[in-house]
């Protein structure tokens, strides 16, 4: 007996989440930052936030398909989040390094918070 | 993303969702 591991095949299935994502093929939510919206796949936003997690798994609001965020949110810095979780790049401009850690705070990934953390630290001078 | 330093991090990126709540 074998097994073949197609050693890429995760980073494909992502890269053909984020062409239907930019199709808007299949996505089921709206997601409001103050004044933008952001279209999304719920699977896709509970698989990599803990609040969305939450959200989507309440049998009050997992239907929804609109969401609007705390008005504190960063617009920029939730639009990085998003391309994250869909590419598994996280991209760091200083000037948003910030919003980018407190939108991931709110969206509790914590993961992506202490990556946050150790970069901050690491280039401080 | 030519051009960016990229800084590979090996770690856990998101969090794992239970097998059951």
């Amino acid at each position: 007996d074998s097994c073949i591991q197609f050693t890429r095949h995760a980073s494909d299935v992502l890269l053909n989440l984020n062409r239907l994502r930019s199709r808007d093929i299949l996505t089921d939510v709206t997601i409001l930052v103050n004044r933008q919206q952001f279209r999304a796949h719920k699977t896709v936003l509970m698989a990599c936030s803990g609040l969305f997690y939450t959200i989507f798994t309440d049998s009050h609001k997992c239907n929804l398909n609109a969401i609007s965020l705390d008005p504190k949110v960063d617009p920029e810095g939730f639009a990085i989040l998003l391309e994250f979780m869909y590419t598994s790049r996280l991209t760091l401009k200083e000037s948003l390094i910030m919003a980018i850690m407190n939108t991931a705070i709110y969206l509790q990934m914590d993961h992506v918070v202490d990556t946050c953390h150790r970069f901050i630290k690491s280039s401080d001078p | 993303y030519e051009g960016v330093n990229t800084i590979k991090e090996m770690g856990r990126s998101i969090h794992e969702i239970p097998r059951q709540d």
